[in-house]
């Protein structure tokens, strides 16, 4: 048991390094408290976004925490793959140029899994196949209105 | 495999019977605040129960009846969701493990691509319902080796509320019922799972930043 | 001292009423539970955005709880004005139609007090007077602009 | 009246010292993630005490200091943040309740506004500090009649912190030093307070929302 342990958390860690290096510019990689001791162990996330001096996660900028987050989440993506994934603005403390590099990532993660990702942010919505809108008239129920559907680019 | 369509019936803000019909791939929802984007995903956690009332951001679960309903004053009113799952062209999902799960669904693809040129007008799709080419494929579960058509897998979750406020809910895999911990088990096999980091809640993101380590280390070990 | 608390309580329920049918295109207002005794009782929001049918509070959407606590907020200043406000992002859940309405808002009470608002959303920037420009290069220190500062425009 | 400057050094992202002016009206801050915006926000709570550290993101005072400092090895390092309040014509703060705050400021603002003609170019901020034409001026903070001049008020806060990790925190109004109790006193006279809701801090907004009813309510106790 604690070797299935060591073999996910070496896999997790290792897609971790190479995804947040891409998304924050950074080094990053996980910890544990006790290495000898995993079950009685903390996971701690060590970040240096832009290869800043590592700071304590709870210091980090918002648009930075997110960036983390989303990492160690795409790192457990690529080692147990689910077959869809939804996102609720998950864009929201990013900046421009951080949106788009998510929105790269995330076109990039649809090779393996569906992405169904809630974003009112104009990178996110240009990097994707297509977008559902949704509407609600004042005293009335919610619309969802099918744009853009490219069934072209759906199939590889 | 992907999700193929979700459809709501009186859930939170969605009034009749709407249907949500999605693509493999990179999917955005968008639209103004307040008009129900969040509430599909609650859909999702809804059927496939992988969340409490206060996960979908109700104090109990008949706060999810749309209100028009509730206050019509009937002695029963019901709120549903199914999800469609496309199973692609796997007999039975343990061909989950496959190396190529998007060349064996490039066949089936094509077909699902029809469906869809009806709804790509600007169209309301609770509109477009009636023109649904497809026919809802009942599949047995335990393999009947249609390979050429697609393989669709549904579960329907039908939430009850008496005019009492007392309520039941009921789940069903391909229209049959079953329990909750039956529907789970199912899902785990398409690697679907209550505590599974696929959705990410609004407001959510930076949680993994805040919680304790320990609770973090679980994560792997529920993935070990 | 209930006299005190009443007489705040209605000045701010009243400027609620007012700020969030601005805010929010709808009706709201500020609730005791138990009326006549303030100090035992709690404060309910009680909203309807855009005149849909009243919703406990945490059901809203995440744009509707973000306008429903800046009208508050709107409302306590009315009340009793500081001389200075500083918001982090107090707009990252709203559309862009309602950053508009909330930058328009802001607009409207600096008559009374200095804001300052930090924002990635474009509406935001634009309705500001000026913009100080903050940037860090890779493994350096924070640096400061002053963006456009418009000192004409500044008194009044 | 309204903040005109907020000085920083080796605070947090700000390695020498930076100056920040501000004008009254509507300002807003912009950049990119992580470059430094919040942490002007974090000065503000820090110079007026405004805020614990949990309440700037650090777990204890001595995370505040720039790391860069504190990596040199120096026995001691020092982080500082110095607010200007401009207090417009008001003699004192009595005069805070007239009906026309914004007509009094008026003759005064055109003395800010040549101060900010020079800094209006692009040039990081820093640098241009030796330009600043406004002599500060101590103010008496007992009246002295001198309408004609913009009325300043400082509060400064230093923060040193050894090579063990002990640390020192002080504050100074007009550079004379002071309480906290003392600078919360002055602070109230000029209607800021540390429960006010005056700074809400990245990601807080929705806090009202999802607060026990009890401390909403507490929070107009505290106004009237
Ligand atoms: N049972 C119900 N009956 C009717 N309407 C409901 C019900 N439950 C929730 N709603 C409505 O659904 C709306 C919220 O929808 P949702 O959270 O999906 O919005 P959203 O599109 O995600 O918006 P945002 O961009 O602000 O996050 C609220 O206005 C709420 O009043
Ligand atoms: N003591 C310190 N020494 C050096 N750098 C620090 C210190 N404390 C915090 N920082 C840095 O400050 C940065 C965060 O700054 P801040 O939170 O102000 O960013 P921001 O501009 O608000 O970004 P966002 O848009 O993502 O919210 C972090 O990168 C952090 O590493
Ligand atoms: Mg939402
Ligand atoms: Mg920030």
């Amino acid at each position: 048991r604690q070797r299935a342990f060591k073999e996910a958390f070496d896999a997790v860690n290792e897609n971790f390094q190479t995804i947040f290096a891409e998304l924050s510019d950074g080094d990053g990689y996980l910890q544990l408290d006790l290495p000898h001791d995993p079950f009685g162990s903390g996971l701690n996330l060590v970040a240096h976004p832009k290869g800043k001096p590592v700071r304590r996660l709870a210091s980090m900028s918002g648009g930075e925490k997110s960036l983390t987050a989303l990492s160690f989440i795409f790192a457990l993506q690529r080692y147990r793959p689910s077959p869809f994934y939804a996102f609720d603005e998950v864009d929201m403390f990013l900046d421009g140029a951080n949106v788009e590099r998510l929105a790269r990532m995330i076109k990039h993660q649809t090779q393996q899994a569906q992405f169904i990702v809630v974003s009112l942010r104009r990178p996110m919505i240009e990097a994707a196949e297509r977008t559902i809108g949704v509407t609600q008239a004042r005293g009335a129920y919610t619309q969802v209105l099918g744009l853009n559907l490219q069934p072209q680019s759906a199939s590889v | 495999m992907y999700i193929k369509r979700v459809e709501l019936t009186h859930f939170k803000s969605f009034g009749g019977t709407t249907q949500v019909p999605l693509l493999p791939g990179f999917t955005v929802v968008s639209g103004p605040n307040g008009s129900g984007k969040s509430n599909i995903l609650d859909a999702l956690l809804f059927a496939l129960g992988l969340s409490s009332s206060k996960g979908m951001r109700a104090e109990r679960l008949p706060d999810l009846v749309n209100q028009n309903q509730t206050s019509r004053g009937r002695s029963t009113v019901e709120a549903s969701v199914t999800v469609t799952f496309d199973l692609g062209e796997a007999i039975d999902s343990q061909d989950q493990d496959s190396p190529d799960p998007k060349g064996q669904e490039s066949a089936e693809a094509e077909a699902v691509t029809h469906a869809c040129e009806v709804s790509s007008s600007a169209l309301p799709i609770s509109e477009a319902q009636d023109d649904e080419p497809l026919p809802r494929m009942e599949s047995s579960g335990n393999g009947t080796g249609r390979r050429q058509a697609p393989h669709e897998w549904t579960v329907t979750r039908k939430l009850r509320v008496t005019q009492q406020g007392t309520y039941t809910s009921n789940y069903f895999i391909n229209d049959q019922s079953c329990t909750l911990t039956e529907l789970h088990e199912q899902l785990h096999k398409l690697r679907i799972y209550p505590e599974g980091y696929n959705v990410v809640l609004q407001g959510d993101v930076t949680s993994i930043i805040s919680m304790n380590p320990r609770e973090r280390r679980e994560i792997i070990d529920e993935l070990a």
